[in-house]
């Protein structure tokens, strides 16, 4: 463990706090992506399989369950609880077209042909991309209240906090594994257009307006 | 080393 994956641990833990504040203060998740997390939900499903039969350490099993927890916690939120509040004519983006691609090139670009691996790289891939509708539907809405740009940022900043854990990794223990490193990198900067609009916009106080 | 088997990130 690094302070940059701590960092970004804590980030993404922050992330899925805010947003569940947000949908559980506000009694809505108007402006919040269901297929996002949808697809959320779907990665740590994928990946966190090995809950079962791999024991990391105390941090990891607590981390995975609150992610897991937390992924179906904001789906049940979205597609029930407050299914009203759910802006279904926004969050339109065809996410078989981001599922499917990211099952291919797992099962052709892999580590290892093994179930829990092959699971694995699938939950790298999509991962990768599984921020794609949410982004798509704040365009298309062309705002996001600034709850959900926080939530944003905090999201964004875990992977991309992930890549200078990979680059201390790599100078101190000689580690690295290139496909969750290229495809952070690939998550990291489909945030970059975000993150700009942030720091320029929300941070002065005004509303997060992305062009349509 | 390239990789682990052991997947210890989350």
């Amino acid at each position: 463990m690094n302070v940059f994956r701590l960092l970004g641990d804590l980030s993404h833990l922050i992330a899925v706090i805010i947003l569940l504040q947000k949908i559980w203060h506000t009694r809505s998740c108007a402006g919040i992506s269901g297929k996002s997390q949808v697809l959320f939900a779907l990665v740590y499903t994928a990946r966190y399989l090995d809950l079962v039969s791999t024991y990391v350490s105390l941090y990891n099993t607590f981390m995975k369950v609150i992610f897991l927890i937390s992924s179906y916690a904001t789906i049940y939120f979205i597609y029930m609880k407050f299914r009203a509040t759910y802006d279904r004519n926004h969050d339109t983006f065809r996410i078989e077209f981001l599922i499917l691609p990211s099952v291919l090139l797992a099962l052709l670009i892999n580590h290892q042909f093994s179930f829990l691996e092959v699971l694995w790289t699938f939950s790298i891939y999509l991962e990768s991309v599984a921020i794609l509708p949410q982004l798509f539907m704040v365009s298309k809405t062309g705002e996001a209240e600034s709850i959900t740009s926080h939530y944003l940022f905090a999201l964004g900043s875990y992977r991309g906090l992930y890549i200078f854990n990979w680059i201390y990794r790599y100078w101190s223990e000689q580690h690295y594994d290139i496909i969750a490193i290229v495809a952070g990198v690939v998550q990291t900067v489909l945030y970059c257009d975000f993150f700009y609009l942030y720091v320029t916009k929300v941070l002065k106080g005004k509303k997060l307006q992305l062009p349509a | 080393d390239q990789n682990n088997d052991l997947h210890d990130e989350l």
